[in-house]
């Protein structure tokens, strides 16, 4: 089963149309394997992006060398993914 | 019987088929379940008609669950489909909807792509289909229709969580509805639910030109997303896929509403901005109770609006 341990999933609320081409930019980007949640497309909504451990530093960095701000929304995703499987399970047994 | 459900806890693709059969079980002369074909992992694909009769008679469609990781999407589902059940022969605007009109949920609109959420990727949205050539799987189920099929917001990459696929409807979870759809001939509205964004949409998603509806349904989405807000407060946007959110082409409701379905509309539910995919089960009722006020109301509006 995959395994998400450290991912965070970051959310920017885009501020220029600037923002979002270079969001656009980031999404394009391979290397980092980026889960995009929600997409950069509009000043109105916000963007949401699952960080791999391995990316969350560069691209903490790429979005605060152009000045985009951005707050975690999820700290780290397997926590919540492991809350949420024992939230089930406990489910389940109890209506076993 | 159904009691002992937690319509307040996600559950297995499993549970929520033999929930189904109790369902029916229990409304027998409301509700029959229909295998509208198989997935590519050979899942069954079961439709809950609710139907008091006749044959073929004016329909509503709704679909959750297409995007697989959407959890939120197939729980509101089997909420909605107690909730009509729990309320025909009470609710009177929807005993009588359903006195004129059947309506046809299909929960799990993705069945593979659900159970592999379940046991190997949390985050998976497509189909499980195999994509020669290429190690990626999968096909974004919403961007395979034919409505302006592998234009703008589509990907042609099988590795893409937007590829489009082969060809139009080459998936056999999206053939399977296309089937359905044009041999009944008779629906008159078409709704698919995804989450989460907050917001309730019409055509067009594959081009940013007005449809020719536009304000009619446009006037229908203000008002129920009027009722959905006054429960909890949740405010969302209307307006079409393509202003606003992006160009998206191969959206299952610009396809229906390019056949001939007038009131065609996609939701994307509550997002508290804290947990994005991986809403909290506590949230589930809540999120299923706002969005069956905007959901009823449109289907009041098209029983009311026969064309």
């Amino acid at each position: 089963e995959k395994v998400f341990i450290g991912d965070q999933v970051i959310r920017i609320n885009v501020e220029s149309e600037e923002q979002i081409q270079l969001l656009q930019a980031l999404e394009r980007e391979q290397d980092w394997e980026l889960d995009f949640w929600l997409h950069p497309v509009s000043t109105e909504l916000p963007v949401d992006i699952r960080v791999p451990y391995s990316s969350l530093s560069a691209v903490k960095d790429y979005l605060s060398a152009h000045n985009i701000p951005f707050s975690v929304m999820i700290n780290n995703l397997q926590e919540l993914l492991d809350e949420e499987k024992s939230e089930m399970e406990e489910n389940q047994m109890r209506e076993r | 019987g159904t009691g002992g459900f937690n319509f307040g806890a996600y559950h297995p693709l499993e549970t929520i088929y033999s929930w189904m059969d109790t369902l029916v079980a229990e409304h027998p002369n409301l509700i029959t379940k229909v295998e509208i074909g198989r997935s590519y992992e050979n899942r069954p694909m079961f439709v809950l008609k609710f139907s008091t009769g006749g044959n073929k008679r004016p329909a509503i469609w709704i679909d959750t669950g297409i995007h697989s990781r959407e959890w939120v999407s197939q729980a509101t589902g089997v909420w909605t489909a107690n909730k009509i059940a729990a309320d025909y022969g009470t609710d009177a605007s929807l005993t009588s909807l359903l006195k004129t009109m059947d309506i046809y949920m299909l929960i799990l609109a993705n069945p593979d792509g659900y159970v592999y959420t379940h046991t190997s990727d949390r985050m998976w949205r497509k189909t499980r289909s195999r994509n020669p050539g290429s190690m990626c799987r999968g096909v974004d189920p919403n961007r395979n229709w034919d409505a302006g099929f592998s234009g703008p917001g589509a990907s042609n990459k099988p590795c893409s969580d937007s590829y489009h696929g082969p060809s139009a409807h080459s998936e056999v979870e999206v053939k399977n509805v296309v089937n359905l759809i044009k041999s009944h001939g008779n629906f008159k509205s078409f709704i698919s639910v995804h989450a989460y964004s907050q917001l309730l949409m019409y055509p067009y998603g594959y081009n940013c030109r007005d449809v020719s509806h536009q304000r009619e349904l446009d006037s229908i989405g203000r008002a129920a997303v009027q009722k959905l807000t006054s429960l909890y407060g949740t405010r969302y946007k209307v307006g079409s896929i393509c202003k606003i959110i992006y160009q998206a082409s191969g959206g299952s409701i610009d396809w229906s509403y390019n056949l001939g379905i007038k009131y065609s509309f996609a939701f994307e539910l509550r997002d508290t901005g804290r947990y994005g995919f991986i809403l909290p089960a506590n949230q589930i009722i809540p999120t299923a109770s706002e969005t069956w006020l905007a959901l009823k109301h449109i289907m009041e509006y098209v029983r009311d609006h026969p064309y």
